[in-house]
């Protein structure tokens, strides 16, 4: 099983500012 | 949303040059484990506070508080792939901007999934919430 458990996140390095 | 909390042992850090990738953070890992079977100590025990804000850890024994990461700084996180108990994330430091995996080992591998899914849950809450605000 080469199924891996990994996610990237969406909001990385965003802010309410941008 | 008042997040969940989960206790672990911090392995330890390591730097990363990329954001993101399952090489990238598998090699990370190895690093960490070996670093920390080297040095021969107990890991510490780490309360890690999971929640769209972000990751908040405290000491298990001391309560004190070590660290809080904010979910903009988050960019990956991942159960590792040959110790399937040892669940890792990338952030940013906000003190230099470098890139920081950190590796914690669970009880069991169904700790590690259910701590990343978690992680996973707080971005997709954390992505819905930036996009109201916008």
């Amino acid at each position: 099983n080469t199924n891996t458990i990994h996610f990237d996140n969406p909001v990385y390095q965003k802010t309410t500012e941008d | 949303l008042e997040g969940m909390t989960f206790n672990l042992r911090h392995l330890g850090m390591t730097l990363v040059d990329q954001p993101k990738g399952e090489d990238l953070s598998a090699a990370a890992v190895k690093r960490i484990v070996a670093t920390a079977k080297a040095s021969g100590k107990k890991s510490e025990k780490v309360a890690l506070k999971v929640s769209p804000q972000g990751i908040v850890l405290h000491d298990s024994l001391t309560n004190k508080l070590l660290e809080k990461v904010s979910i903009y700084r988050i960019s990956y996180c991942t159960v590792d792939k040959l110790h399937d108990k040892v669940f890792a994330y990338i952030a940013q430091s906000t003190l230099n901007g470098t890139l920081e995996c950190h590796a914690y080992l669970c009880s069991k591998r169904k700790v590690a999934q259910a701590v990343a899914l978690t992680v996973a849950q707080a971005f997709t809450v954390a992505f819905e919430l930036w996009q109201v605000a916008k």
